[in-house]
């Protein structure tokens, strides 16, 4: 019954998904990426089929999709922002990249520093795809010229990881870093839905239902995402403590909390995994181009989003509209029963069994969310 | 009750994601 109950699931975030991608009227590229202006994935999206037609089977293209991540800013860098901006072209063009013999792109660092090196004591116009939902926009960066008498800082340590970009650099420190690493990375969040330990860890450590995402963990370790990989870490850390970085879509920040995990290994509270649990587009309130105009150090004040249009990043709010009502109307109704039917086997069942299917950390499928 | 003063104390912070495990290709580039 609960394998049926997963498994309808499955296919009804599924139906969305494809929904979403017949309407934008593209067969391939997931709804998240169709904000991007289709000539700066061109590169990307040729080399794939190119090998193809050379008989080398390819994987999908939205999860080669590929982009320059921020992986760390400068304090006083504040136009871009680390895990969620992805550079994906320079003055309108694409990131330039090579392609190995495989298809796959990667980019060409030469050609890069060129261009910067090229718009010394200008300002370069920089396409940046968010992952808060999938939105676009451009920055300009200002890039200035290395004195004269500087003098580059040369490492003892040669570190083959670390290669040179082969061209010498005639801009300062820009403020921040990046890795080529594909767009649906930042795809891999969970949503916190509702505490379910009263004063678990999750409650301890501060954590929000509805507001916040846990969009990593200490070391990376959630990079590669997964629907129980963040249930698998947990697990893993019983006893220990678990360090988690959190986006609140309220205050549209991230912070740090440490969780401590205690021996039944579990994080006690349900997670939405998936589509439907995507980062969603940041809403200011209308006040903020008043208080820019007003004020040198504006701080944005964003606006609680609507736990209706939370999942829908704002390019394509059309589709999901009807599906989601649907999912509403059932709440009242087909969960209840589910609950009942859950509540039921427990009640029968042994005290064993009863240990052994805590441990299962079933996601109640009516919220297509997973329990920690 | 949600500490909307701390939370708003992290608006600036951005996470450092050079020492994580990345599924991303290549080097890190500055």
């Amino acid at each position: 019954m609960f394998r049926i109950a997963k498994n309808l699931v499955r296919t009804f975030e599924q139906s969305v998904q494809d929904t979403l991608a017949l309407s934008q009227d593209s067969s391939n590229l997931d709804a998240f990426f169709q904000s991007i202006p289709p000539n700066l994935l061109s590169a990307q999206l040729e080399s794939p089929v190119d090998a193809v037609s050379e008989g080398v089977k390819h994987t999908n293209v939205n999860e080669t999709l590929s982009g320059l991540r921020i992986v760390w800013v400068d304090e006083m860098q504040f136009q871009l922002q680390s895990f969620f901006d992805y550079i994906v072209g320079f003055n309108d063009d694409p990131v330039p990249v090579v392609s190995n013999q495989h298809g796959f792109s990667y980019p060409d660092y030469r050609r890069i520093t060129s261009i910067f090196n090229e718009h010394c004591g200008r300002t370069l116009k920089v396409n940046i795809w968010s992952a808060k939902g999938g939105t676009f926009r451009d920055e300009y960066i200002s890039i200035i010229s290395k004195e004269s008498d500087d003098l580059d800082d040369v490492s003892l340590n040669h570190d083959e990881r670390r290669p040179s970009s082969g061209e010498a650099h005639q801009f300062q420190a820009l403020g921040f870093k990046v890795q080529w690493t594909p767009l649906i990375a930042s795809t891999f969040t969970y949503h916190i839905l509702n505490v379910n330990i009263p004063d678990g860890p999750a409650q301890s450590a501060g954590l929000i239902p509805d507001e916040d995402y846990i969009i990593g963990c200490q070391d990376g370790l959630l990079a590669t995402g997964g629907e129980t990989l963040l249930q698998d870490i947990v697990r893993s850390r019983a006893n220990y403590d678990l360090v988690l970085y959190v986006y609140n879509k309220v205050s549209d920040c991230v912070r740090p909390i440490t969780v401590h995990i205690g021996p039944d290994g579990r994080l006690g509270c349900n997670v939405g995994y998936g589509f439907l649990h995507r980062i969603p587009t940041v809403k200011h309130c209308p006040q903020q181009a008043q208080q820019q105009g007003q004020d040198d150090n504006p701080v944005p004040v964003p606006v609680p989003v609507e736990s209706e249009t939370a999942f829908v990043p704002s390019a394509f709010t059309a589709p999901p509209v009807p599906t989601k009502k649907k999912s509403k109307n059932k709440k009242g109704t087909q969960p209840l029963a589910m609950d009942d039917y859950f509540n039921e086997g427990r009640d029968k069942s042994s005290t064993a069994a009863k240990s052994a299917e805590s441990d299962i950390l079933a996601p109640p499928p009516q919220k297509q969310s997973s329990s920690d | 009750e949600v500490d909307r003063v701390m939370l708003n104390k992290w608006r600036q912070w951005n996470v450092d994601m050079t020492t994580w495990r990345s599924i991303g290709s290549g080097p890190i580039m500055e």
